[in-house]
């Protein structure tokens, strides 16, 4: 079985068996994607768009998501109104030659799901930089690169989604893949109050999970018109 | 494993049941979905005179004649496959990501000869 097995695996796009060590949780986008393609209705698709990621209108046969292999540049609150700051790094080195990235989006997920009309001074605001180091763990400096994302919101949904798309496929085709870093601080308007009451100004950050990288790509020659027939 | 579906009379070209099980190979710790699903395959002969259902080209209508004419000198034509369909596979890759691929070509639907 190993020779037919390899032959299998290699014409599935795998150069070995995956053995997943700690498997993570199905992300609930994929499972969607994954019914919905398994649907009678799906099966009568037109053969051509099967490369096709209807759900984000983008051409791919691949759908990834990344964990996030980044840490907290600091184990505590770096600063009153600074609430957080993370390094970010998906590890796009998987990607075979030959696939084209068409999309990346980012997704940084909260355990809240309050839909409560927000209190007065609940703002936050998000930033997120390029990183212009190697995301070694403990770098004491922190050299932000160019900003990419800055945002206020108030911390009401389960999840924050961003297009990084252009990011990604810079990452994947000429530039280092040095990572992000990200910053949740309090909004400007609540500055001013700055109280030294016993509840921080960041706890509406306190939800925060983690971070993770959806990422569709194309292999052309695998999909449809272009492909040879054998 | 192929069903042990009861020999159908006609032993014309048709698609055979043939249901892929991932467990079946030990790939179901890596393989989150589907468990397995219904390949299929084409078996039968390709006789002379070929019947419209038969989904033939005109150069196997053309091979079966001379074949019906020359048994030794040229073959029946093949029964293959001429409609196939894709399904995707949700599975854990070598570094633990979540990947979900879409793969042409993977379901027999319709066999021709």
């Amino acid at each position: 079985l190993s020779l037919q097995e390899s032959l299998l695996l290699k014409s599935l796009g795998l150069s070995v068996k995956p053995s997943p060590k700690v498997p993570i949780p199905v992300p609930s986008v994929l499972w969607r994607i994954f019914q919905k393609r398994k649907s009678p209705s799906a099966t009568n698709r037109d053969p051509m768009d099967g490369c096709r990621v209807e759900e984000f209108n983008v051409p791919g046969n691949i759908i990834r998501v990344f964990a996030d292999q980044g840490h907290f540049i600091h184990s505590t609150q770096p600063h009153p109104l600074l609430c957080l700051q993370k390094r970010l790094y998906f590890n796009l080195s998987v990607l075979d030659e030959g696939e084209r990235l068409t999309m990346a989006q980012l997704e940084i997920k909260f355990s809240h799901n309050s839909y409560h009309s927000p209190g007065h001074g609940e703002g936050f605001e998000l930033r997120l930089y390029h990183s212009r180091q190697v995301p070694l763990k403990g770098t004491p400096s922190l050299e932000r690169g160019k900003l990419l994302v800055e945002q206020s919101f108030i911390p009401l949904h389960r999840s924050l989604l961003f297009n990084l798309s252009d990011v990604a496929k810079e990452w994947t085709t000429h530039s280092r893949n040095l990572g992000l870093i990200l910053e949740i601080a309090v909004s400007g308007d609540r500055t001013a109050s700055v109280s030294t009451g016993s509840r921080s100004l960041c706890a509406g950050i306190d939800s925060f999970v983690d971070t993770s990288l959806l990422v569709v790509t194309l292999i052309p020659e695998q999909c449809g018109v272009s492909r040879r027939r054998r | 494993s192929a069903y042990n579906v009861p020999i159908t009379p006609s032993n014309l070209c048709k698609p055979r049941r043939l249901y892929i099980s991932f467990s079946d190979v030990g790939w179901e710790n890596w393989i989150i979905a589907p468990q397995g699903y219904m390949a299929n395959y084409c078996l039968g002969e390709c006789p002379f005179p070929l019947t419209a259902e038969l989904n033939s080209t005109n150069h196997a209508i053309l091979q079966t004649m001379v074949h019906s004419l020359d048994p030794e000198g040229t073959p029946q034509p093949c029964c293959v496959p001429v409609r196939l369909s894709p399904i995707s596979i949700l599975y854990y890759d070598n570094s633990d990501n979540v990947v979900l691929r879409h793969y042409e070509d993977m379901v027999v639907d319709e066999c021709g000869c």
